[in-house]
């Protein structure tokens, strides 16, 4: 599954990746 | 923590000495967000728990174009409360001497 990268401009790294499925239904 | 409808975790093991850790946030109610939100899926970020502010990481978010600015507080409310849980669980550790 791909992932991007996106960086704020105060440098931050925000890197987008694809939402954990087996966390979302431990609740 | 409330539920904010922001889920926000550890993204690596916290070892406790580290003042930077890995985060992964991502949305897992939509309706509790203010403005339309695009599911862009979930956004892995380092945060510094010592010289770091949740909303401004928040703010960062929102102008990155993840988020819309009504839901700001939210997104930075979220960020908060994992930041205190895992202060609270490094103090604890510390504390107990383990």
């Amino acid at each position: 599954s791909a992932t991007a990268q996106v960086v704020h401009s105060a440098g931050r790294r925000f890197i987008v990746s694809p939402v954990p499925e087996a966390r979302l239904k431990e609740q | 923590a409330e539920d904010t409808g922001v889920r926000v975790e550890l993204n690596e093991e916290d070892d406790g000495t580290k003042s930077s850790i890995g985060l992964k946030l991502w949305v897992e109610d939509p309706k509790k967000l203010k403005g339309k939100y695009k599911d862009t899926g979930a956004i892995e970020f380092t945060f510094d728990l010592v010289n770091e502010v949740p909303e401004v990481v928040a703010q960062e978010m929102v102008d990155s174009g993840f988020f819309l600015d009504c839901d700001v507080k939210i997104v930075g409310k979220s960020i908060r409360d994992r930041v205190a849980l895992i202060n609270w669980k490094r103090a604890r550790t510390v504390s107990t001497g383990n």
